[in-house]
């Protein structure tokens, strides 16, 4: 474990949080997308299904079964809630998850590490994670309203994913055989999704503005 | 190829 992965993992941990505590206070989930939670909670599934076979650490096991549940919870609210899934903006929200999963599927099915099921389903989640947030980010672009819980969620999440990056960055020059060529590309590719939002994020930030995305 | 990556990291 070293710094980066952990700032990492702690920030991932504020950002389900953050959601967790919007959606249970104000019960409303104005602004969030359930099909990005939804493949959210895909992508914790086909991630930890090692969760009871191989045990690592108790860290790793507790923040599995944290970022497990408070998925499965975020979609629970949004969809079963009796007052928060009335705020839930199903028109809006309309973005294919077959777009997303079946090339990510298709693509873990060509290209992994070692052609078994585990494997490859643990490869299906890393491509996911790389593209899961987009519905969100298409829903931020055509409501435009951006309420700060909403956006600092999203930058949470992202801020995540660069911390992982420096951590790959510190485990490939300080352990030999650290190669996951699989895992940076995806971790790259997923932070480059989040830059323009980074970028407007910090704009709105600097100049003390609300958050707007460009149409 | 190289080694199955070990899955430490969440």
């Amino acid at each position: 474990m070293n710094i980066f992965r952990l700032a990492g993992d702690m920030t991932h941990l504020v950002s389900v949080l953050v959601l967790l505590l919007k959606i249970h206070t104000i019960k409303s989930c104005a602004g969030i997308s359930l099909k990005t939670q939804e493949l959210y909670a895909l992508v914790f599934t086909t991630r930890y299904l090692d969760l009871f076979t191989d045990y690592i650490s108790l860290y790793n096991t507790v923040m599995k079964l944290i970022f497990l549940g408070s998925s499965f919870s975020i979609v629970w609210y949004i969809r079963r809630h009796k007052i928060v899934r009335r705020s839930y903006d199903k028109d809006q929200d309309t973005f294919r998850h077959y777009f997303i999963v079946l090339p990510c599927l298709v693509l873990a099915l060509l290209i992994h590490h070692k052609f078994t099921f585990k494997e490859v389903m643990w490869t299906f989640s890393l491509y996911l994670e790389a593209v899961a947030i987009l519905p969100q980010l298409v829903l931020l672009q055509r409501t435009r309203n951006i309420d700060n819980l909403t956006g600092q969620y999203v930058f949470l999440l992202g801020a995540y994913r660069a911390l992982y990056i420096l951590n790959w960055i510190y485990r490939h020059y300080t352990e030999p055989h650290y190669v996951h060529w699989i895992t940076w590309i995806a971790g790259i590719v997923q932070t480059l999704l989040y830059a323009d939002f980074f970028y407007y994020y910090f704009q709105s930030w600097k100049n003390n503005v609300k958050l707007q995305l460009p149409a | 190829g190289d080694a199955i990556p070990d899955k430490d990291e969440l």
